[in-house]
């Protein structure tokens, strides 16, 4: 899967998400990527985000929109963002199932994985490029 | 100019694969950064992430687009969305089968119709419709990793279908 969150200098926020799927899927299997408020969601104001990890979890859990719920109520980013992975993990019990990248409507950046890998990066103008591959990079 | 623009491949356990292709990852990545920030100089945040995730899919290296993982019976097939925040705006396709190009589909999707999803065989209706490019088919990688996986579920060894494991063992037909 892969995903792009952005911000522009009108203060649209916007999101993108497409995928592959989960090797070995059986055909017509749909994951969270094409669902609103699963693997994808933006809205003026609150938040872009993207996901990328176990589509079915992702979309039984409605990350995206979970987070956006948390901040529409007043939750900073970096801690909705922690608040929806954990609260994922503990749910379903298992780690390496989810990776959030999201930009709210200041223009921050966050992210929040339960995963040992986590392909992201971001960039702002006139600041050098930033990728990292490891989780905790 | 005020903006950002992040992106991401994907999120899992770490395998040694990932590490032998890092360099190629991390380029991926900058490549979509970098055309995601001149879309943003020129457009709007919703052509920065269509930029960006265009060429993440068209790289072949990440599993979405030309580099997409196959399904049980060997096949791609594609899901992609974009939603654009100014009036929560949705354009989304699944199991998309012939373009490589789903997130420019899912924004004609967005644009072109009254529907937020359209998918299979409808999906590939509207890209043969509006000329996209033909998905070229598998990649060396995805075919290998499909080979071993499906070697995997048959010694019992993989563990993320467990439902799947009787069906994925017997495909249909002779």
């Amino acid at each position: 899967t892969v995903g792009a969150v952005a911000l522009d200098s009108d203060g649209n926020l916007a999101a993108a998400t497409s995928t592959g799927g989960i090797s070995l899927k059986l055909p017509g299997r749909v994951g969270d990527t094409p669902l609103p408020g699963a693997g994808v969601y933006a809205e003026n104001g609150v938040v872009a985000i993207s996901a990328t990890g176990v589509g079915e979890l992702i979309a039984r859990y409605l990350a995206a929109f979970r987070v956006a719920e948390l901040m529409r109520r007043g939750t900073p980013l970096a801690e909705a963002l922690g608040q929806v992975v954990s609260n994922m993990t503990n749910f379903f019990g298992r780690r390496n199932t989810v990776g959030l990248i999201a930009v709210d409507a200041t223009g921050a950046y966050g992210e929040a994985t339960n995963c040992e890998v986590f392909l992201r990066g971001f960039a702002k103008p006139g600041e050098p490029v930033k990728v990292g591959v490891l989780a905790e990079e | 100019m005020r903006g950002i623009i992040a992106v991401h491949g994907g999120a899992g356990r770490l395998r040694k694969s990932l590490l032998e292709s890092r360099r190629e990852l991390e380029e991926g990545l900058r490549d979509a950064l970098h055309a995601g920030m001149s879309a943003l100089a020129t457009g709007s945040s919703l052509d920065a992430v269509e930029a960006a995730v265009r060429v993440l899919e068209s790289s072949g290296i990440f599993n979405a687009g030309k580099g997409a993982a196959l399904n049980a019976y060997g096949q791609v097939e594609l899901d992609a969305g974009v939603m654009f925040g100014r009036d929560l705006s949705f354009g989304a396709v699944a199991a998309q089968r012939y373009t490589w190009n789903a997130v420019s589909l899912a924004r004609k999707v967005m644009e072109l119709t009254d529907h937020i999803l359209l998918v299979g065989p409808g999906a590939d209706e509207l890209a043969k419709r509006l000329g996209m490019e033909l998905h070229p088919g598998p990649t060396e990688r995805a075919r290998k990793l499909y080979e071993e996986l499906l070697e995997a579920v048959k010694k019992g060894e993989h563990d993320l279908w467990r439902k799947n494991r009787s069906l994925l063992l017997s495909p249909p037909g002779d």
